[in-house]
């Protein structure tokens, strides 16, 4: 070895500029496919497109029907069980999951038919004192991550960020006005055949001129009839609309709640405001005021995770007004500490109700995100909204979109105060 | 499941908790 390393004779001969040119091609070619994929991440609106990014077990998981899994989970533990068995049952799951059963009302285990009921259970009152700092606890369950929002960007966990617009949604140019607009026109409700044609017997007009009863939670009550009949005129293309509102397409604003105000409401409404500190919203900020913050604010977030044995009802952080919600449907991947660590983008590719709104400091939102054993999410002020249905989900980041202006017409929105019960997650 | 919380605040808004806590309904989360 020695011999052949000393006595080996160099001979120095040039490279060929051939190969150099080639190094540099394949150089320059391996940046560009780079470039490429980045590129291909973006769409037509420069939104970074969201795909599956994580290790191979995460994609072996994406290609299990998660959604379809979710949905026999419920079904199997909407089951109606034995009466004997109940007892036994929910103490397992109790000793297995860590359920406080002292804290639950009712507090007889044979009250509650399945599994599903006992998993979407209230709390004795008081059970939850509620402390008088400005932000509280939405839910029972652990943080997983919390701090401020820096450039757009969301820390899932340390690490791993998201875009705000992935997870919120993004005001779409053009909207279709919805039904909410067209019926606050007031040009088409004074008009006896528009009230006709709903089925009522009085216009808007003459609610809010001479009632004094309060709306019912769902349509329109019928109070008395002002002496004046208002003049008669062929419906038009409006009343016929509302009579009968076209089909939901995907994508297009729905009003969840056709709740029409009278005075007394417009005036407790008022002082609502007042006590919330939160400012009438009259100047539309747009669902996204998370991108014209006030001077010396910043944008925070928290996120918490729910475990299996944790309470699943979720109440008001703050005291907010809830403008509008955004439905993603999305995939169902569980979301524990294990998965979020691994699977970028959890937390927009998953199923979840983006609630926004504002609260005294500026724009605030809530998103219930769902997963494989807790599909579906409940919002107890939005009867309209449906999550973990059938069929598959459309590309991730669209949504459908409810206002909730007609809720409150001073708040622009549903208000809740602290701790108030906003909804809950259930079982499939 | 999970509940994330997007917020706008005074900028010397603090939070009260550390990651790993468990926290319950109406517990501080984080005050001004």
């Amino acid at each position: 070895l020695m011999n052949a390393w000393t006595e080996t004779p160099t001979k120095w001969y040039p490279l060929p500029l051939a190969v150099g040119a080639l190094l540099l091609v394949a150089i320059q070619y391996r940046k560009k496919v780079k470039k490429a994929r980045l590129e291909a991440d973006l769409d037509e609106n420069g939104m970074e497109v969201i795909r599956l990014k994580g290790p191979w077990h995460v994609h072996v998981i994406g290609a299990l029907p998660l959604r379809n899994m979710s949905r026999l989970w419920g079904y199997v533990n909407s089951l109606e069980l034995p009466i004997w068995f109940r007892p036994y049952g929910y103490r397992f799951y109790a000793y297995a999951f860590g359920c406080n059963l002292d804290e639950i009302e009712p507090a007889d285990l044979r009250s509650y038919p399945s599994l599903g009921a006992f998993f979407y259970r209230k709390l004795k009152d008081g059970a939850r004192p509620v402390d008088p700092a400005i932000l509280v606890s939405p839910a029972d369950g652990t943080i997983l991550h919390f701090g401020t929002v820096q450039g757009m960007q969301v820390e899932q966990v340390k690490g791993i960020t998201y875009h705000l617009d992935a997870l919120l949604g993004v005001e779409r140019p053009g909207h279709a006005p919805s039904l909410a607009e067209h019926g606050r026109d007031m040009s088409i409700v004074d008009d006896q055949e528009f009230a006709n044609v709903n089925g009522i017997e009085y216009s808007l007009e003459q609610l809010i001129g001479t009632s004094s009863s309060s709306p019912q939670s769902s349509g329109f009550s019928t109070p008395a009839l002002s002496s004046h009949a208002p003049p008669v005129r062929p419906p038009t293309e409006a009343d016929a609309l509302l009579a009968h509102p076209p089909p939901k397409k995907y994508g297009e604003r729905i009003d969840a709640s056709v709740v029409e105000p009278d005075r007394n409401t417009v005036a407790h409404d008022a002082s609502v405001a007042r006590e919330m500190g939160v400012r009438p919203s009259m100047e539309r900020k747009g669902s996204l005021g998370a991108r014209n913050l006030r001077p010396g604010h910043s944008l925070f977030f928290t996120v918490i995770y729910l475990a299996p044995g944790d309470y699943h009802r979720f109440h008001s952080p703050t005291a907010w007004v809830v403008e509008k919600r955004r439905h993603f449907v999305g995939e169902l991947f569980s979301v524990s500490p294990w998965m979020a660590k691994r699977l970028e983008n959890l937390f927009v590719l998953n199923e979840r109700v983006a609630l926004l709104g504002r609260w005294r400091h500026g724009f605030f939102g809530m998103v219930p995100v769902g997963a494989t054993n807790v599909g579906s999410i409940k919002v107890n002020f939005d009867q309209t909204l449906r999550t973990n249905v059938r069929g598959r989900p459309p590309p991730p980041g669209t949504f459908s979109e409810a206002v909730y202006s007609n809720a409150s017409p001073i708040l622009r929105g549903q208000p809740l105060n602290y701790a108030e019960e906003m909804g809950g997650f259930c079982l499939g | 499941s999970t509940i994330v919380l997007v917020f706008e605040a005074p900028s010397d808004f603090e939070f009260t908790v550390h990651a790993g806590q468990k926290v319950k309904v109406g517990e501080r989360l984080g005050d001004l």
